[in-house]
């Protein structure tokens, strides 16, 4: 994180909607713009109240081009959404918004929420951060609202100049980013998709080419805006389709975009209604069988039929022997799988059933 | 999916750039060359200020990955230098 101190001399802030977006109703805008508050109030001493007609210490505005008195332009559609001032007087502490973007309350456009929340936070001194996973970093990225938006990084930021709430939060932080070289690092689900490979960690997802040394830390959602943190298990099926697993919900994603009707139940797979959560995942591509690992057992599931096979569920033990009694994710790589559990993997080859290798889980980083 | 933008032809990514640059990393105009500078020196010391900041890959060139970064929708508020 950054700062600019002193920030305000004052705790007792004041703040005014001098006009509104067409995009939301004005009730929206409203709960927007007191959600993004909430936020920082909840983390530090700072109060804000509402006044409806003066001089605000923070002066909310919505504008095209060239607006106001202010200094700065805005670009018109895409490019620049907002912009603040840090604390002081006249446009000090003033935030506005770019009127050629499409605002809205949830996932499409731009979430006015999670905009307002950055703007306010430069609003009150801070500056970007570097941090991928923190609201202060200067990139757009949607957060499902159910989710506190504030990484640990954003807290230490304004606590640095506040102090800290006298309450306690009612909501914990977001996990800060996960580190990509982490010999630790354990994963919740990977993927592939065409000659990818994706690993999912909370909020987080490395994209990696096998072939190729780079790797990308990105928010699943970047991409995929509607699915929640904490994936548990994911594959990639023989219709360039992924299949997300989360609780006893599914997702089946072409693209960007989610197929109509889902999430839907796992029973609807074929699961008995005792399985409540799969543990890891992984499409078979030469039998074209899906294997779905629940605590130490697995299902086969028959992609071409839809259907799940007889004789199943099996111990993983008896089948996969040397890799364990449960498995985190699983992933399928020129003819191999790989299992992980923790921080550790297992190269097997499932025509000789047997382990070849054990490895650190992150070598697939090039670390 | 996914994919890295389309290489643009080359003109309209250095004025990409140049724009960038100057919105979020104080590169100043050059008076007499505003459309392109002939030195680079100071555009490619701020590409790397840049390429530091978004955990890129440390270049001092355009490539596509930074040019990604460059597109995507953000926050007006300068990076650096504030």
């Amino acid at each position: 994180y950054g700062f600019i101190l002193p920030g305000w001399k004052k705790t007792k802030l004041t703040y005014r909607i001098v006009n509104y977006t067409p995009d939301m109703t004005q009730t929206d805008v409203d709960k927007a713009i007191q959600k993004a508050f909430k936020v920082w109030s909840t983390v530090s001493p700072l109060t804000f109240t509402r006044i409806y007609k003066g001089i605000a210490d923070i002066m909310i505005a919505f504008g095209t081009g060239a607006h106001g008195h202010c200094p700065r332009y805005f670009d018109g559609p895409l490019g620049v959404l907002g912009h603040a001032f840090p604390p002081g007087n006249g446009i000090g502490g003033d935030v506005h918004f770019d009127e050629d973007e499409h605002w809205t309350e949830g996932s499409a456009g731009f979430n006015l929420f999670l905009v307002a929340a950055h703007e306010f936070g430069h609003a009150l001194g801070l500056s970007h951060s570097t941090d991928r996973g923190a609201l202060m970093f200067p990139n757009y990225a949607y957060i499902n609202p159910t989710e506190f938006p504030l990484s640990p990084d954003d807290i230490s930021g304004i606590q640095a100049i506040y102090g800290p709430s006298p309450n306690t939060p009612d909501k914990p932080a977001r996990p800060a980013s996960p580190k990509t070289c982490d010999p630790m690092v354990s994963f919740d689900a990977i993927t592939t998709l065409r000659r990818e490979v994706m690993f999912f960690k909370d909020r987080h997802i490395w994209r990696v080419y096998p072939d190729n040394s780079e790797v990308e830390l990105e928010l699943i959602s970047t991409f995929w805006p509607f699915l929640p943190s904490g994936i548990q298990a994911a594959y990639e099926n023989i219709k360039d389709q992924i299949l997300f697993f989360k609780g006893n919900n599914f997702w089946v994603i072409s693209g960007y975009q989610v197929l109509p009707g889902y999430p839907k139940n796992i029973n609807t797979l074929g699961f008995p209604r005792s399985v409540k959560k799969i543990d890891a995942a992984v499409s078979n591509k030469n039998t074209g069988t899906t294997d779905f690992f629940v605590g130490d057992k697995y299902w086969r599931y028959e992609e071409s039929s839809q259907s799940m096979e007889k004789g199943y569920p099996r111990q993983i033990t008896d089948d996969f022997p040397g890799i364990g009694k449960k498995v985190d994710a699983v992933f399928q790589h020129k003819g191999f799988f790989y299992f992980f559990r923790g921080s550790k993997q297992w190269e097997f080859d499932p025509n000789a059933k047997r382990v070849i290798r054990v490895m650190k889980s992150n070598i697939w980083f090039n670390c | 999916f996914p994919v890295l933008p389309e290489k643009n032809n080359e003109g309209e990514n250095m004025q990409l750039v140049q724009e960038y640059l100057e919105k979020f990393y104080e590169l100043q105009p050059d008076p007499e060359h505003l459309a392109w500078r002939r030195s680079t020196s100071p555009m490619v010391e701020k590409i790397q200020k840049m390429q530091e900041f978004f955990g890129l890959e440390v270049t001092g060139k355009p490539d596509p990955e930074t040019l990604e970064v460059m597109q995507k929708p953000r926050c007006g508020v300068p990076d650096v230098g504030q």
